[in-house]
C-alpha cells in the first residue's frame, strides 16, 4: 500500500458515497445514467469473485464488500425505489456496445486462460468504460448538478491516483501489470474533458453546463 | 518484473 493507491481508494469510496447521499437527500436519481450503474455493479461482482477464493487483508476485503453492496444499493435506488425520478429517455446508450467488446477483449488480452483471470481482465476493461453512458447522458442534457459533477471528479481522480500507484509500484516494487495500466490509463484520458469543465467552472460557483 | 495472480489491489 502506498499513499497514491489509498488516496486513490478512499476517492473512490467518496464518490460511491456521494452518490448515495445525493440520491437519498434528494429522493431523486436525475442526471444519473442507471446504465453506468449497473456497468459498475458488473465490474465489481466480476472483479470481486476472489472474495471466495483468496484472502489478502481485512481492508481489501472490507473495501470490496462495500464496493458490491452499495453498488447493488445505488441500481436499486435508481431502478425501483426512486424510479419515477429516473432519466431514462436520456440514458440511452447501448450497454452492449461495452460489455461485448470487453469480453471479446479479454478472452483475447489477458494473463491467463482461466474463468477468474479472465474475468477479472473483463472488469478492468469495462470499467475503463464504465462512465460513458454516465458522460453520453451529461452531453446529451447539457448540464449536470453541482453534486453529480463532485461525483464524477472523486471517480474519475481515483483511476489516475492508482496510474501514480502504478509508477510508484515499477519502482519500489518492480511490479508491473500493463493490463491494468493501459485500461487505467484509457479510463482516466475519458474524464479530461470533463475534469476541464470542472475545475474552470464547478470551482468557480458555477454549474457545470456544457459549452453550446 | 514481477506479475502477480493473486489481486490486491481494488
Amino acid at each position: 500500500m502506498n499513499i497514491f493507491r489509498l488516496t486513490g481508494d478512499l476517492a473512490h469510496l467518496t464518490a460511491i458515497i456521494i452518490l448515495l447521499l445525493k440520491i437519498w437527500k434528494t429522493r431523486s436519481c436525475s442526471g444519473i445514467s442507471g446504465k453506468s450503474q449497473i456497468l459498475f455493479t458488473v465490474v465489481y461482482i466480476t472483479r470481486y469473485l476472489d472474495l471466495f477464493t483468496n484472502y489478502i487483508s481485512a481492508y481489501n476485503t472490507l473495501m470490496k464488500i462495500i464496493f458490491v453492496v452499495s453498488s447493488l444499493a445505488t441500481v436499486f435506488l435508481i431502478y425501483f425505489k426512486f424510479k419515477a425520478t429516473y432519466d431514462r429517455n436520456h440514458d440511452t446508450f447501448r450497454m452492449e456496445f461495452l460489455i461485448i467488446p470487453s469480453i471479446i477483449l479479454a478472452l483475447l488480452i489477458r494473463h491467463e486462460f482461466t474463468v477468474m483471470e479472465v474475468l477479472w481482465t473483463f472488469s478492468i476493461y469495462l470499467e475503463a468504460v464504465a462512465i460513458l453512458p454516465q458522460l453520453f447522458l451529461v452531453s446529451k442534457t447539457g448540464e449536470a448538478e453541482t453534486i453529480t459533477s463532485h461525483y464524477l471528479f472523486a471517480l474519475g481522480s481515483y483511476r489516475g491516483l492508482y496510474l501514480l500507484n502504478w509508477i510508484w509500484r515499477y519502482y519500489f516494487e518492480n511490479f508491473l501489470d500493463w493490463i491494468s495500466i493501459v485500461a487505467g490509463f484509457v479510463q482516466t484520458v475519458l474524464y479530461c474533458d470533463f475534469f476541464y469543465l470542472y475545475v474552470t467552472r464547478v470551482l468557480h460557483g458555477r454549474k457545470l453546463r456544457l459549452p453550446a | 518484473i514481477r506479475y502477480t495472480l493473486l489481486k490486491d489491489e481494488l
